[in-house]
């Protein structure tokens, strides 16, 4: 499905700091799931209630000031 | 907390090459030097500043674009500043923010430079978000001091500060970890025999050719001559498997059974060979695909793909090839990539060129020897490599010429 302009900022933004890996088979698109496991750890790293979805307070934390360079947060690292 | 490499020594310079003007001069630079102190004050680690000349580490302001960083800031807000890893040494700070100190208003850059001196010193970001190594900017704190993560991350890289070690001028000696290299070489191989164990996109653009014991340098006018393998690289082996330059890292990594050896230019990096543990041995091939800053490990029919600077979850490799590499044959002897993202796979006497998209482009499979080695059919006697050792015959002739390679065995 077509983002809308704070899911595709948000979809950026994981892309920019390692949550979400652009798929190299097959077509541009992320599935759903992938995008939904890339919030959640990031929202785990960040301490906040993981839910999955681009909440209010995940919204906020990803205008936060911040360092350029990428994450280390998987599922498996916060594991 | 993540460590993502170190520096061979521990008495460090630094320059500051520029300050940001939204603070006074000597508050600026105060809090540059506050920022080194957080770090020796807890690892056995000297800074010493330069005013001129090259400095381990490089700290500067730049604005949305600059001509010497690739990697342009957003203005004010967002993105604050990056670092590069050891041994880079670069530290850039975005200098649309507005710096501070002593106030909660605007960025504290004594807070934002011990962060990026962390990573410039070999750490990551920690997942404690009260961490100074936390990816985000948590504020102004008066009474700022380092998490015990970020503690326990410096002295991983470094060890303690112990008394007896503060004061010690001499850099650490590099121990050698392995054993040396047999002295009788395999005989000098034929380029034009076409079939390769690696090939390397190496530093400064320089092509690699592996073979045996024997490694030389290729260019679009001729070869460079034939060295071993140890000549160059100490302590490394022949008949390597496959070999691969990361310019995201500046890390070359060679391959060989279950084995890996990673050197920054010449110099291997300590405690390498290590053991490969998380992909098979004997591997195929390597390469290092710009397009997504990625190494590219290739054994069989299969290939791991590895981040140098994040956990990679293997459990998802190897994948097939053919499922990414649209019409390269199984089993490659040696990949290599070019900036513009397209891929060489050589396999035999061939070699595949692949697009962007990873597709073999039309006209290929291509001989080695002929395109690459710059080796021509012939009908009369042939013409040895170099040296006087004969090369297998093989009814072709090599052009060589004066090495490439001389400036950077001087």
């Amino acid at each position: 499905p077509a983002l809308g302009p704070a899911e595709k900022e948000a979809v950026d933004y994981l892309l920019q700091y390692g949550y979400l890996e652009k798929p190299l088979e097959g077509s541009d698109f992320f599935r759903p799931e992938d995008i939904m496991e890339a919030l959640s750890t990031f929202q785990e790293a960040s301490e906040l209630p993981v839910s999955g979805q681009l909440d209010g307070a995940t919204r906020v934390r990803m205008r936060q000031p911040r360092c350029g360079l990428e994450d280390p947060f998987n599922q498996k690292t916060l594991k | 907390y993540l460590l993502l490499g170190r520096w061979r020594k521990k008495h460090l310079t630094f320059r500051i090459l520029n300050l940001p003007s939204t603070l006074p001069t000597h508050t600026a630079r105060a809090a540059v030097h506050q920022a080194f102190q957080y770090w020796s004050n807890v690892a056995p680690l000297t800074f010493r500043e330069v005013q001129a000349g090259r400095a381990d580490i490089r700290l500067s302001f730049h604005g949305r674009k600059s001509l010497y960083c690739s990697k342009n800031f957003d203005g004010p807000g967002r993105v604050l500043a990056h670092a590069d890893i050891p041994e880079l040494g670069s530290v850039h700070f975005d200098e649309d923010e507005l710096w501070t100190e002593g106030t909660y208003r605007g960025v504290n850059l004594r807070i934002i430079a011990a962060h990026e001196l962390g990573h410039a010193l070999g750490l990551g970001h920690s997942r404690y978000t009260q961490a100074l190594m936390a990816p985000v900017y948590a504020g102004y704190r008066p009474y700022f001091k380092l998490h015990p993560d970020d503690v326990a991350g410096i002295q991983a890289l470094y060890g303690k500060k112990s008394p007896e070690i503060e004061g010690e001028e001499e850099e650490e000696a590099e121990l050698p970890t392995v054993p040396p290299v047999p002295t009788q070489p395999s005989p000098m191989p034929d380029p034009c025999s076409g079939d390769l164990d690696a090939m390397m996109l190496g530093p400064h653009g320089k092509t690699y050719a592996f073979k045996g014991d024997y490694v030389w340098t290729v260019t679009e006018s001729g070869l460079g001559p034939l060295f071993r393998v140890s000549a160059l690289w100490e302590g490394l082996p022949g008949n390597l498997d496959a070999a691969v330059y990361s310019p995201r890292t500046q890390q070359i990594y060679f391959f060989k059974g279950d084995k890996v050896w990673c050197y920054m230019n010449f110099r291997m990096n300590r405690g390498y060979p290590k053991k490969l543990n998380r992909v098979g041995p004997s591997l195929d091939a390597a390469l290092y695909w710009p397009l997504n800053q990625k190494v590219f490990l290739f054994k069989g029919s299969g290939y791991w793909q590895w981040d140098e600077l994040a956990p990679t979850d293997f459990s998802r490799y190897p994948k097939p090839i053919k499922g990414l590499f649209t019409g390269v044959p199984d089993q490659p002897s040696a990949a290599m990539s070019w900036r513009d993202g397209r891929v060489d796979f050589f396999k035999g006497k061939h070699y595949w060129r692949l697009n962007r998209q990873l597709q073999v482009e039309k006209g290929y499979p291509r001989d080695i020897a002929q395109n690459w080695m710059h080796c021509r059919s012939q009908t009369s006697d042939h013409t040895p490599a170099s040296g006087d050792t004969p090369a297998s015959a093989t009814g072709t002739t090599v052009d060589t010429i004066s090495s490439p390679m001389d400036t950077t065995l001087n």
